[in-house]
């Protein structure tokens, strides 16, 4: 079987100073990726080290970078499913967490459950020893830009987040 | 939103999701990425898919495991993404982005709003694009 990776950095509207890096971090992701699938590697440790790669990237929304709440707060959900048992583990509004995707996969691994949120999240991610993370580390110049832009009256975020008809 | 779907040698499957979620959003708000069939799904017997896009919409169409009926209709991966983002923009006016794999390693990364970065690997090649209809391929 050849191995394959596909991965995507978030639809919608990407301003035109920002195409560069969010191509050149996607294609970085797809390469940490592929070469763990490269040397016999596992389909789920492909698509965390990629997804891993992008949470630490500041251009998405994921990880640092995350968007902004209205509350100028940042809350995380993350996702994994193993196609070969269906099994399956998730986070959300998951704070102050560096990588909520490695978190999603714990849940998947170590606990009955699919899905914890907020502090039993956190609580969670600290029993497994992962390392809790100011918030601060997580929020970027321009996720604050954008939300104190989309806090005036009128403002309308999900247009300004999802752009216009492709 | 970020994501990521692959195929092992093995011919195992896995899909990946993570979001900050909606901008300047509701303290609690939770949107698809968490829920299994809608921000992401995977079964070595149909494929996998991570989607990215507008949450609440995603959700309504259970857009992931949408994805997954057409292909176990026979629909390849790029014609069941097609018709599973077109059925969400006329149905809910959602618009989004996925990426998909089928158990073969065949792929497709769709969307139907104006970009999605993306970036593929497979035999060597690297694909990659942002705008619609943009596919640019280089060596790994």
């Amino acid at each position: 079987m050849l191995p394959v990776l596909v991965v995507h950095g978030g639809a919608g509207h990407i301003p035109k100073e920002r195409a560069e890096l969010s191509c050149g971090g996607v294609m970085e992701a797809v390469r940490g990726g592929y070469s763990i699938l490269r040397a016999g590697g596992s389909a789920m440790d492909a698509v965390v080290e990629a997804v891993t790669l992008l949470e630490d990237n500041p251009a998405y929304n994921a990880g640092r970078g995350s968007v902004l709440n209205v509350k100028g707060e940042v809350e995380m959900d993350a996702l994994v499913m193993d196609g070969r048992t269906l099994g399956s583990g998730a986070v959300s509004a998951v704070r102050r967490v560096k990588n909520p995707v490695q978190l999603a996969r714990l849940v998947m691994e170590k606990t009955n459950h699919l899905c914890l949120t907020a502090e039993g999240a956190s609580q969670f991610a600290r029993a497994m020893g992962m390392e809790e993370v100011p918030e601060e580390s997580l929020i970027t110049d321009y996720a604050r830009m954008r939300w104190r832009k989309n806090l005036a009256p009128g403002a309308n975020p999900v247009e300004c987040q999802m752009g216009k008809m492709g | 939103t970020v994501g990521a779907v692959a195929v092992d040698v093995e011919g195992n499957i896995a899909c990946a999701t993570s979001t900050g979620g909606m901008l300047n959003q509701m303290a609690g708000r939770v949107g698809d990425t968490p829920c299994v069939g809608c921000g992401g799904y995977a079964d070595n017997k149909v494929g996998a898919v991570s989607p990215t896009g507008h949450g609440e919409a995603i959700m309504k169409v259970t857009l992931s495991r949408l994805i997954l009926f057409h292909m176990e209709q026979g629909k390849s991966a790029e014609e069941a993404s097609d018709l599973a983002l077109a059925y969400m923009r006329e149905r809910v006016g959602g618009l989004g982005g996925v990426v998909v794999v089928d158990p073969q390693g065949n792929w497709a990364a769709r969307f139907s709003s104006l970009q999605m970065a993306w970036a593929a690997a497979r035999q060597g090649q690297l694909h990659y694009g942002l705008y619609t209809g943009e596919h640019f391929t280089e060596p790994l």
